[in-house]
């Protein structure tokens, strides 16, 4: 059996924003070290990760493997019953056909306790093998400054081309009838407090569709930082990262002319 | 404009 208790319910819901308008059903794989989804988009082009710690619940329990093929659109609708400082505990039993899940409002002034029930459902999903790749450029941004990039050249073009070079990081987007470039230079410690840093082994050029960037950035609620890992050729990482666990996207570039 | 390419070309699916 599965029982996870959340200080917040706000991180799920802030998860669930996060994946699913590119993921509608999942399995969420518990074990002793916490629980991790793994799923692709419908088209194939990008993979959510997300990974909780089961140091990061205030209790957690779960005796053996335990896959919750949850759908996530009813799982929003149950979460959107939470408020955002509500105690969350998940619970599942071995037969993994119902979850359920607690509120416990944290006010003083009543103890308000709320229980909700949602079905499961069996889950067959591709497993794919991300090999371990060492990237040739990492950069590392304030999230909200991602977000904005992106959104901005959203407006202009469907792709942006991103180049990480000696000079810092490029975003440009060539839309039909405007198009627009945004540079970040590695030297961004102007006040003394560093907000971001680019390494580089060799220079890097990828193409990405702009509306599954826009998608990820949803995550910009669970992270300040964001992290960029890029090669020549291989899928972008996008990776945030928080207190209780982390959230991976994994995107396909644009390829040819 | 440059096609899209999928991930199963780069990760392996089973």
């Amino acid at each position: 059996m599965l029982e996870a208790k959340l200080s917040e319910a706000a991180l799920l819901k802030r998860l669930l924003d996060a994946v699913k308008e590119l993921v509608s059903d999942a399995n969420f794989e518990c074990n002793e070290e916490g629980i991790q989804l793994q799923a692709m988009d419908n088209s194939h082009v990008a993979l959510v990760s997300v990974k909780l710690y089961a140091s990061g619940f205030k209790r957690y329990r779960c005796d053996r493997p335990l896959p919750l093929g949850v759908n996530l659109g009813s799982l929003t609708k149950v979460l959107k019953c939470a408020k955002d400082d509500d105690i969350c505990t998940l619970k599942a039993g071995d037969d993994a056909d119902i979850l359920s899940l607690t509120y416990e409002a944290k006010s003083a002034y009543a103890d308000r306790i709320a229980e909700y029930e949602m079905k499961l459902m069996d889950i067959d999903a591709d497993q794919l093998g991300i090999p371990d790749t060492d990237y040739d450029a990492s950069v590392t941004m304030p999230s909200s400054e991602f977000l904005r990039i992106v959104r901005d050249l959203s407006l202009l073009g469907e792709s942006v081309r991103i180049e990480v070079s000696k000079e810092g990081i490029r975003f440009v987007s060539d839309g039909e009838a405007a198009n627009g470039n945004i540079l970040i230079k590695q030297n961004a410690e102007a006040s003394g407090k560093k907000k971001g840093s680019i390494e580089m082994n060799s220079a890097v050029t990828l193409t990405f569709s702009l509306k599954y960037l826009v998608n990820f950035s949803k995550s910009s609620s669970l992270s300040k930082k964001v992290q960029l890992m890029m090669s020549n050729d291989v899928p972008l990482l996008v990776s945030y990262a928080f207190n209780q666990g982390h959230i991976r996207y994994y995107l396909a570039p644009k390829i040819g002319d | 404009g440059a096609g899209q390419s999928r991930l199963d070309s780069f990760f392996g699916v089973s």
